[in-house]
């Protein structure tokens, strides 16, 4: 068992039902029933006495249950049906502390078949978080993070032997004659590290939201914009990890010092790496680290013009999740590369380089694409990007959107004109 | 099907960081997900839930990771008993 390391200093707790599950055939009686029992399973094991208050809503108490859906005003939103089930705030002096909250959208019941979560399950599991217990790895044990269907009769129900001890680690045995537990104050989480003072880089605080990017990347399931000597960095679920930028140099450590723009960036199918382009030369990185023997020339990749010329640079670079091959871009036209089984010198697929215009609807000069969502490719131009949905290149029209907007946690753009279609010159854009 | 395992492959990130399986990405530090601590993540995510411990995302875990559960995270505190750990050795 693991403990939260918050107790109750008391063992007498009250408790009271704010909200009744609305989507389910459980009455308001039979959930009270269900609750008094689920916390009767724990007052079995330890000297813990439970009250329920009188009068639902207004009453308040240490345990305060409610049956919530999605944002419920606690920072922690639910899902809709499946997904998360319930949680519950661990004992202590904050207001939230003992809550005890479940999802309206599940099906409640009691007992009930496959389609329907049983409430008494659940909620000794939660009522066991309100006591200041975390979740269990044992089996059998109540404190397990999944649903794993009802428990039976609660008439008859007992805790297992893991739950047992450690609710009677917190609060003692019940009919122990020493109250309060082997350890009356049960061990704390270490105190953090006194923060150091960080030296904040220079840009101003909203220089994120000016768009065009040096280069975008989607690496390891997070998406990095870089922008001269600095980038951000924005999680899956949308938030940035911080609004101000980061100094690349400090954070992927091998690049020259100096570094003042980086052309293109992309995380490498295969062995995920991440490769790094700075005009005529390229770097691999694993994780946040420079692999020796890097930087090497960008004539490893053998990418030549129809003329035999050799590039200077590359402008953008992503693998395409739509068939796992990576393409790079420079001077208008693309190349694309299987990397699925070698990571040496690099050899371009025969027919290329073609021409960027094949990606209709998109920016051909653009400033970096990612694959991302659904395998879709995004190509980030200026302001704005453009979604090219999983598989196709020639989509009819394709809307330019608000990259600041979007990923940056930026206020919406000015009512100014929207850029050209570049695929359509002459058709009019009303996105904005 | 490549962009469904990319996909796929974010999600579990995801889902690895909301039960403290992962290190939240913290604006101080910065630190990136590593590939080997992901698959750590994996193998301790397979330990907890009781299932063969691979480090790769495979059908047993995508499984467990969709059943219904409770939202607070298994591992609380991890990263900074981890930190304190090593500072031991």
């Amino acid at each position: 068992y693991a403990l939260s390391g918050l107790k109750w200093h008391k063992t007498d707790l009250t408790w009271s039902v704010h909200s009744y599950p609305s989507r389910s055939n459980v009455s308001p009686e039979q959930v009270r029933t269900l609750l008094a029992h689920a916390l009767k399973a724990w007052s079995d094991a330890a000297p813990l006495n439970f009250r329920q208050l009188p009068g639902d809503g207004a009453a308040g108490g240490d345990i305060r249950v409610s049956f919530a859906s999605l944002l419920h005003n606690d920072g922690y939103p639910f899902d809709g049906p499946g997904g998360t089930l319930a949680h519950a705030f661990f004992p202590g002096l904050d207001e939230v502390s003992g809550d005890t909250h479940f999802d309206d959208h599940e099906t409640w019941s009691y007992r009930g078949g496959d389609s329907t979560t049983d409430l008494f399950t659940v909620a000794v599991h939660e009522f066991g978080h309100a006591l200041g217990l975390s979740h269990s790895s044992s089996d059998p044990s109540i404190m397990r993070p999944y649903y794993q269907g009802p428990v039976g009769d609660v008439a008859q129900y007992k805790l297992d032997l893991d739950d047992r001890l450690a609710i009677q680690q917190l609060y003692g045995a019940r009919g122990d004659t020493r109250p309060g537990g082997v350890n009356p104050d049960p061990p704390l989480f270490p105190s953090p590290l006194p923060p150091r003072p960080t030296r904040l880089p220079e840009p101003s605080f909203n220089e994120r939201c000016q768009g065009g990017f040096d280069a975008v990347a989607n690496i390891r399931g997070e998406v990095f914009f870089f922008r001269g000597a600095h980038f951000w960095r924005t999680k899956r679920d949308g938030s940035l990890v911080s609004l101000r930028p980061a100094l690349i140099t400090n954070f992927w450590m091998g690049l020259p010092t100096g570094t003042n723009k980086v052309d293109a960036v992309y995380e490498r199918k295969s062995d995920s790496k991440i490769i790094f382009f700075i005009g005529s030369q390229y770097w691999v990185f694993s994780d946040t680290k420079v692999m020796s023997g890097y930087p090497r020339p960008l004539s490893d990749w053998r990418m030549t013009t129809p003329s035999g010329a050799a590039l200077d640079r590359v402008d953008a670079a992503f693998v395409w999740a739509h068939n796992g091959k990576t393409y790079l871009f420079s001077g208008g036209q693309f190349w694309r590369f299987d990397e699925s089984q070698k990571t040496g010198n690099q050899e371009p697929d025969p027919g290329y380089p073609r021409s960027n215009h094949l990606w209709t609807g998109m920016p051909t000069h653009m400033d970096d694409v990612i694959t991302w969502g659904e395998g879709d490719a995004y190509f980030f131009k200026d302001d704005f990007y453009w979604v090219l949905k999983d598989g196709g290149m020639n989509q009819e029209y394709v809307s330019p959107k608000a990259t600041g907007m979007d990923w940056l946690r930026c206020p919406g753009p000015p009512p100014t004109a929207a850029p050209q279609n570049p695929g359509k010159p002459k058709e009019c854009i009303c996105a904005l | 099907r490549a962009a469904a395992q990319s996909n796929q492959y974010s999600r579990a990130v995801d889902w690895l960081s909301r039960y403290g399986y992962l290190p939240p990405p913290d604006p101080l530090t910065s630190k990136l997900q590593t590939k080997e601590g992901i698959e750590q993540a994996i193998r301790v995510m397979q330990r907890f839930g009781g299932i063969q411990e691979t480090g790769i995302i495979d059908s047993e875990t995508l499984k467990l990771m969709s059943t219904p559960r409770c939202s607070l995270p298994d591992i609380v505190g991890g990263e900074e008993m981890r930190r304190r750990r090593r500072r031991k050795r």
